[in-house]
């Protein structure tokens, strides 16, 4: 069969597969986890960006018929798309979490997640100890960490100190975490990342009726209006189970609340297809938001059975 | 062809098909 060249990125590989012409979205994405030997393939997707905007592979859709370039290698980041709600319970497998970990990392070393100073300096002293293992002074030597990046520029920015002052700290808080596995110290450093505010949360532009700029965040647990000034604090959150109806018409986007009391949210996003990512975020948080709330699948008992082995 | 314009998801209605 005609094939075409697709090159996969994820978080710490680059892989090429040779991607049949009539394939569809969910034929790439299982090749893709076949390979890693990934099985919670429910948080994760193939990410593309098309014009400045991030959009998904659908899984029952021609790879093609995307809004992809056509050019070989035709590029996908494989990435988590959805979040758990709470890491250790959910996630079993070790690849797993290791691609979560990888990622989270890069959202806060980006400053895409806000972290502050203290707990950048703890969840980088967990980093360190999940690539160097336990500590020992005779092989750490001043300057083991000079290469590293280990914490956001603002957090360095913020303070008049020297590579080898906060190498220091880290490496003070780095020794604490002796006897700790690799996947081990990427799980507590999930742990502590996960109680971040921005942690988990799609933000998207929108507009009020009245044309006042506003964000919406979509994650685990529901849709959440911030003002623009502040992404840690909503200003209204609207849970899941709170929420009778979600739809869009064009670029506009309507909330439907359970209680007919509370006032219906309307907004307006900048595109269609950003109302359509909107659309399928929720759908895919709360299909997981039910999941958790009922009995875990045969799939994920034989997991945990096997973590636990 | 054209592009769907609308879109629709009954939060509550999958919460009610959920099996208990």
């Amino acid at each position: 069969p005609k094939t075409f060249t697709v090159r996969i990125v994820t978080m710490d590989a680059e892989m090429e597969f040779n991607c049949e012409m009539k394939w569809k979205g969910k034929d790439l994405f299982d090749l893709v986890c076949r390979t890693l030997g990934l099985r919670e393939t429910w948080f994760f997707g193939l990410q593309y960006t098309i014009k400045d905007t991030v959009a998904w592979l659908k899984m029952d859709k021609k790879v093609l018929d995307h809004d992809v370039s056509k050019e070989e290698p035709v590029t996908f980041h494989f990435l988590a798309k959805f979040y758990p709600e709470n890491a250790e319970e959910e996630l079993v497998q070790e690849i797993t979490q290791h691609l979560f970990f990888l990622q989270v990392k890069k959202q806060i070393l980006d400053e895409k997640v806000y972290c502050p100073p203290e707990a950048s300096v703890l969840l980088a002293s967990y980093a360190v100890q999940a690539k160097y293992g336990d500590y020992d002074p005779s092989v750490h030597k001043r300057g083991f960490l000079a290469q590293e990046e280990l914490l956001p520029k603002r957090v360095i920015n913020l303070y008049q100190m020297t590579p080898e002052m906060w190498e220091e700290r880290i490496t003070a808080w780095y020794a604490e975490h002796r006897g700790r596995a690799r996947d081990e110290a990427e799980m507590e450093y999930l742990k502590i990342a996960q109680d971040l505010e921005m942690y988990g949360v799609n933000y998207f532009t929108i507009r009020n009726k009245k044309g006042t700029e506003l964000l919406l965040g979509v994650d685990a647990l529901g849709l959440h209006i911030y003002d623009p000034e502040n992404r840690l604090t909503p200003k209204i959150s609207f849970p899941w189970n709170e929420i009778r109806n979600i739809s869009y018409s064009d670029k506009e986007f309507t909330i439907k609340p359970l209680d007919k009391k509370i006032d219906v949210f309307k907004f307006n996003s900048s595109k269609l297809r950003v109302n359509k990512l909107i659309l399928q975020l929720c759908i895919g948080n709360h299909d997981l938001f039910m999941r958790r709330r009922k009995a875990d699948s045969l799939e994920v008992q034989q997991m945990k059975a096997q973590a636990r082995e | 062809w054209h592009r769907r314009r609308t879109g629709t998801y009954g939060v509550l209605a999958a919460w009610r098909r959920l099996p208990r």
